[in-house]
């Protein structure tokens, strides 16, 4: 039931999508490689995408451990 | 250290989540970290109420945005325990916090760790291995249109914006991954999870590390 203008705005951050998919698959390398193509992100932009679904952050940088890296390494 | 390993191989880790709308990604890693650190020590793997560490931790901001570190803070020195999630259902908005009687089961936390671990992703595996499922904050920003795959560019550290949950890890192809639960629901990625190239920080998968402890 959205009004056509809408649904228009909707399709154009869609195709947007799809040529973002098409830039990130051409750095694949190998068939492991990540890819990328429709799913339900797609209609939204990536500033919407950000704006919604990534909302954390990180503590101080204090509050979290560094190990000595060298004493790890070793151990490991 | 094994060439594998996955919590899931031990039934340890609960079904993929969908937050919808709501920017509680700190909220459900935390709470996917209790539920495996509970399973881990011999109890039933069961969901835990997410809703509750979105409306009762007072040092985050629900919907809108919050820390895994400053969770496990409020889980920790309140003592607060997490519900099942039956009785305190997901709703995708921040409500009142609802509290319950002594006598409602609930799991609580004995203490939890932060590390930063960047250049030590071995390390990592074996924080992993000891403690269970780690919670972290990555930047996800190129997840928006991920279907498969290992991730092993465009994904910078710097930006953490995103919590997830690391239940494994795999080296024994020709390049090695961590195994990482979202919580986009199970339609997108590889049925909800992202594989993530491992030892070179990719997303800052290392630099934001946190667990409780049980």
């Amino acid at each position: 039931p959205a009004p056509r203008r809408l649904l228009e705005e909707r399709y154009k951050v869609f195709l947007e999508s799809v040529e973002r998919h098409k830039y990130l698959n051409g750095f694949r390398q190998s068939a492991g490689d990540a890819f990328y193509g429709i799913n339900p992100f797609s209609d939204l932009s990536a500033e919407e995408f950000s704006h919604i679904h990534l909302k954390s952050y990180p503590a101080m940088k204090d509050d979290y451990i560094v190990p000595n890296k060298t004493t790890s390494r070793e151990n490991a | 250290l094994p060439l594998r390993f996955d919590w899931r191989d031990k039934n340890l880790v609960t079904s993929v989540k969908n937050q919808m709308d709501c920017g509680a990604c700190w909220a459900f890693s935390i709470v996917d970290t209790v539920e495996s650190a509970y399973a881990i020590k011999g109890q039933p793997l069961m969901e835990l109420s997410v809703q509750q560490v979105i409306d009762c931790s007072y040092m985050d901001n629900g919907c809108n945005g919050g820390s895994t570190l400053s969770a496990l803070k409020w889980l920790y020195q309140s003592q607060s325990k997490l519900v099942r999630s039956s009785v305190y259902p997901f709703k995708s908005r921040t409500g009142s916090c609802h509290y319950f009687p002594a006598t409602e089961f609930g799991v609580s936390i004995k203490g939890y760790k932060a590390y930063e671990l960047s250049g030590l992703e071995d390390e990592m595996m074996r924080v992993l291995i000891h403690n269970g499922p780690l919670a972290v904050i990555v930047d996800a920003l190129s997840w928006q249109d991920y279907l498969g795959g290992i991730i092993q560019h465009h994904c910078s550290s710097g930006h953490s914006n995103h919590a997830v949950l690391v239940v494994g890890y795999d080296t024994s192809g020709d390049i090695p991954y961590w195994i990482v639960k979202n919580s986009w629901g199970t339609s997108w990625g590889i049925k909800g999870y992202v594989h993530i190239k491992m030892g070179v920080n990719i997303c800052g998968i290392a630099d934001f590390v946190a667990y409780p402890e049980m």
